[in-house]
């Protein structure tokens, strides 16, 4: 299966969680591709030693701007390939403006023929609603949406959704929602009303399993390596742990 | 002086920052315009209670995609003004690319008409490089660079840093940085090694005042007020405050 982890909202948890899943499949025995497709590139810094030495052509700009085949690179998770980014990604939507091909199908062109030797791929999204995020999409099964507390974390729900079937639409019929999950919980009133609300409004499509805000997740990022191998006793590797279970991949 | 106040990095605390500072000198008694730039619109939505009313035609996007003069709206609080953003501002990298005129300077032809008839002008910029920071970047006189502890975090003024100088390079010579702002402070050694990591960077360049992570602010936001209106004696209400006072405006 084939998931975009994505919100327009900034700072929610993505690249966390898309570096958690791929990270926590991998240790379960499972084949993984993680693809960086956001110009931060945050994934692939912390999953590449080397990556400061990778040159773009190395990277998914190489398949995004010049429609070559996805370069892989092993990480030092179990099991867990990589396609890293490349800041120059961020030029992207100018570049596919005059493009005359399916410029939203450019990921998938060159993720269908080796997605076969992978048992999930994970896309790690930029906060914006962009040809990347369309490219993402497209190629994608499900979207899991990531949500923190407060109110323009709620409030942006509503365009990822827009987003979401209008590529359902035009692009990719079968692309469903995977779900909603709640990250960064805290123990105020401002997280719990926020859990509410977002459970009030999308019910059953919110995940059970709640993130912790965990101080370990930030310490695993700056030791440049996930949180299972950071602290497998951590709060956040048991509910990161939880979620897997609960997706059941 | 217009500050732009940037990162690349999500969820850092820019609209906060933007919010807060707009409050703050409008208590002072001075005229303040501050501009949504970030098709997001959460800066829009908190201080214009019929933001949901507002046409396209009404908002930025009018500046930027049909270089129209700027739509100032009024706001509740004392002394600001605010151009609201819109969500199809997400389609300006690609409406720009064919743009025959100076593409960097749609906002900037718009503002110097009226910046005059204000005493300070801030806008609130989206977590990527794209045109539209670049238009901020080319009508600003300063960059507040905004950093909230964490690896991703830290990494991230690298590339901050090359876009100021590309645009001062290129489209606007006196743009300056105005300083990195830290904020979302709390008292984890990751937080503590963060500060340390950006003070030895940066040194000079690194505001005294330090924001403390603060639940009211998120309660603020989602009561569309800030912080000096929600809870004046708020830790975070003190630190901007105090910032007020180091940058002087
Ligand atoms: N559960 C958690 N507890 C504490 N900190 C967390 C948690 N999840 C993520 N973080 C930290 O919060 C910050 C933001 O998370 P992350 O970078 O994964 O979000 P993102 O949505 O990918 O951001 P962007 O929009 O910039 O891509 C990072 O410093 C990360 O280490
Ligand atoms: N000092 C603080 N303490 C606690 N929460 C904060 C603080 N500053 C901001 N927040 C909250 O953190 C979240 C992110 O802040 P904000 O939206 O201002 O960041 P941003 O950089 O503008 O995000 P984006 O990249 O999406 O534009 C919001 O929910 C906001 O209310
Ligand atoms: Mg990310
Ligand atoms: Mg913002």
């Amino acid at each position: 299966m084939t998931i975009s982890v994505a919100s327009q909202k900034g700072g929610v948890g993505k690249t966390t969680t898309s570096i958690t899943l791929a990270a926590g499949l991998g240790r379960q025995g499972k084949r993984v591709l993680l693809i960086d497709i956001d110009s931060q590139a945050n994934s692939s810094k912390v999953l590449l030693a080397d990556y400061p030495q990778i040159s773009k052509d190395n990277t998914i700009f190489a398949t995004i701007l010049e429609r070559k085949p996805l370069p892989v690179h092993p990480t030092a998770i179990p099991g867990v390939d990589l396609v890293p980014s490349h800041i120059l990604l961020s030029n992207t939507d100018i570049e596919l403006t005059t493009a005359k091909d399916h410029r939203e199908a450019r990921l998938k062109a060159q993720l269908d023929p080796i997605a076969g030797q992978y048992d999930h791929v994970i896309i790690d999204c930029p906060p914006t609603l962009s040809w990347l995020t369309i490219n993402a999409f497209t190629a994608s099964d499900k979207v899991l949406v990531v949500v923190s507390p407060g109110y323009f974390e709620l409030d942006s729900i509503n365009q990822i959704n827009k987003t979401l079937h209008e590529v359902k639409e035009y692009f990719n019929p079968s692309l469903e929602l995977l779900g909603y999950l709640f990250t960064m919980s805290d123990s105020t009133i401002n997280s719990r009303t926020s859990l509410q609300i977002l459970r009030q409004s999308y019910t059953s499509q919110v995940f059970n399993t709640i993130i912790p805000r965990n101080t370990d997740i930030r310490d695993a990022h700056f030791n440049k390596t996930d949180i299972f191998n950071y602290n497998p006793h951590a709060l956040s590797a048991k509910a990161y742990q939880s979620l897997l279970e609960e997706i059941r991949l």
